[in-house]
């Protein structure tokens, strides 16, 4: 194994979260400003790098 | 590195030395913000193959689950925290911790499982495909595009849509969308710590789907260690895994399971190829 490289193993988060406004229901978390989202991965020290999305949700693939 | 943002729920996935848990308090924040609260938590990862160069909060899983325990809500008060083992490659060892609410704990029940795959010693020659030529004058969206499909990431599902990176000089992302299903694959493929992993969520009404969708991924790769995780609320999706990767030679080597709250069943197998 080399001394030190870059770390494959990922770690992994999952958060679930509920609400009783009809007005959400359907976008929720999807609401969330770009500029939010960025400052959350900020924190982590990611960035977008490209992203997709549909009907039901979005993905985005992050730098690193 | 992979997120995911559906209307109630977020997955995050990052490598690195990134620092995941530290998402956590600005995520339930703005959650707040749009009338959102947190009700179940769950943080999985293996073993890093160079611990000594991962920052606070990853510096130990101890450390890591005293950072969710003081970052979650108080609500959410069923917790767990658990390292399952793998008796022949200590290497591949699965951390998880999960917490959820009283509603989550008595109610939850799901008819999706989620199935996270470690892959280390690469194929050489399949790795190769994962550098970039130097001066390809490429973006890292057209590069990672060209990956996809010369690697043969485009037949797992081909009725995904694909959202694809490949990284300078080397490295790959992918995000797989399919109606309401996630895929995604990380690849670091130097030779001496090379890594790839697959991700999907299926439903255990699917049939053979699981066994077509793990043997395709795992094919791109050939790796010598393969570990595999299965999450499920009441089903032995698990045992699916085997019939996918013995057939490609790897050999079950252990297999562990538990109960966690609001995620069910985990069953963590490690696998080796019978040629090592």
């Amino acid at each position: 194994m080399a001394l030190s490289g870059f770390e494959g193993f990922e770690k992994r988060l999952e958060l679930n979260f509920s609400g009783d406004d009809p007005i959400f229901s359907n976008m929720g978390l999807r609401q969330l400003p770009f500029d939010s989202l960025q400052q959350v991965l900020h924190e982590v020290q990611c960035t977008v790098v490209s992203a997709v999305g549909n009907h039901y949700f979005d993905a985005y693939v992050l730098s690193e | 590195s992979s997120l995911f943002v559906y209307p109630t729920k977020i997955i995050i996935k990052t490598c690195g030395t990134t620092q995941l848990l530290k998402s956590i308090r600005p995520l339930i924040h703005h959650a707040l913000n749009l009338n959102l609260t947190l009700v179940s938590c769950c943080y999985t990862r293996g073993n890093f193959i160079f611990p000594l160069s991962q920052p606070f909060p990853h510096t130990s899983f101890h450390e890591e689950v005293v950072y969710l325990e003081n970052s979650l809500p108080n609500h959410l008060c069923y917790r767990k925290a658990s390292v399952m083992p793998s008796n022949l490659l200590p290497s591949h060892a699965w951390h998880v911790f999960s917490a959820c609410d009283q509603t989550r704990f008595v109610h939850f029940s799901s008819d999706f499982y989620t199935v996270e795959v470690c892959m280390t010693e690469l194929d050489r020659n399949l790795a190769r495909k994962f550098f970039r030529r130097p001066g390809d004058g490429k973006s890292g969206d057209a590069a990672g595009k060209e990956m996809t499909e010369i690697s043969g990431i485009n037949k797992i599902n081909p009725n995904a849509l694909v959202c694809d990176f490949a990284f300078d000089p080397c490295g790959y992302s992918m995000n797989g969308i399919d109606g309401d299903r996630y895929s995604t694959i990380h690849v670091t493929p130097e030779d001496g710590y090379s890594y790839a992993s697959f991700e999907c969520i299926g439903s255990i009404y699917d049939g053979d789907d699981l066994v077509r969708t793990l043997k395709r991924a795992v094919q791109v790769f050939r790796p010598a260690k393969v570990s595999v995780s299965t999450t499920t609320a009441s089903n032995r999706v698990w045992a699916r895994v085997a019939g996918a990767l013995e057939p490609l030679g790897l050999k079950c080597r252990s297999c562990t399971a538990d109960e966690f709250p609001a995620l069910g069943s985990v069953v963590f197998q490690t696998f080796t190829a019978r040629r090592k």
